[in-house]
């Protein structure tokens, strides 16, 4: 429970939305 | 001529010449058409038109297709680059290109950037990344209050924003990535690199002769 360590992108970057390795998942 | 070979392509409209697309990218005609394989299953799993409209994005992402979600809108947004409320095999293709290992760095930047630039003013502003961070929240069920939410944006923007204006220009962004490599990890795929092997079946549904370029 330490995200304030890290910067916004950082854990926006964490978004499965933006994960799009998950497309390959068929 | 093999025996699978077909020139009757026009299955799916707006699908571009595998070869066009290939001289376009990074890609491979056979990895082409193995993203075809791909896409093929992502554009027909709401309706099978070989368009993926946003249901069909947000449940090759999530998985499900109900919740709007932020991110999934985001990603859609730069596939269709032309607005058409679609994305075709020929923007599907495009964009996976800059996500591939050995696409440049500076087109990465350039991507990742527009990604965050939600309204598309040329700047990264305070209340976009603050939206994104709530999005975060929601879709994780993490709860963080709206002070540290402010702290971590706070930190942010002292980092990035070298000029204290407010809000991140390209060169402040890129500039910030350069020294935190970590934030264009999500602009590689590694998985476009065997997208062969992933995708065999493309073999039996190619149309060039000479699927091994």
């Amino acid at each position: 429970a330490a995200p304030v360590t890290m910067n916004a992108f950082e854990l926006i970057s964490t978004s499965q939305g933006l994960n799009l390795g998950s497309l390959f998942d068929r | 001529m093999g025996c699978f070979h077909s020139k009757t392509r026009k299955q799916f409209p707006g699908h571009e010449d595998p070869v066009l697309l290939a001289s376009q990218t990074a890609f491979s005609v056979s990895e082409v058409e193995a993203l075809f394989e791909l896409f093929k299953s992502i554009s027909s799993s709401v309706i099978d038109d070989g368009l993926i409209n946003k249901e069909e994005l947000q449940l090759a992402l999530f998985k499900n297709r109900k919740k709007e979600n932020l991110f999934a809108n985001r990603i859609f947004d730069l596939f269709d680059v032309k607005q058409k409320g679609v994305i075709d095999f020929g923007d599907f293709v495009r964009l996976l290109n800059v996500f591939h290992p050995n696409a440049p760095q500076e087109d990465k930047i350039n991507l990742s950037f527009k990604l965050y630039d939600m309204d598309g003013t040329g700047y990264i502003e305070r209340q976009e990344v603050k939206q994104m961070l709530i999005a975060l929240l929601c879709e994780s069920e993490m709860k963080l209050a709206d002070e540290t939410i402010e702290m971590i944006l706070d930190k942010t923007f002292v980092e990035a924003d070298i000029d204290q204006d407010g809000k991140i220009d390209k060169s402040e962004w890129h500039n910030f990535v350069t020294r935190n490599p970590s934030l264009l990890k999500i602009m590689t795929l590694p998985y476009l690199r065997d997208i062969t092997t992933t995708f065999p079946s493309f073999v039996f549904n190619s149309e060039v002769d000479e699927v091994a370029t």
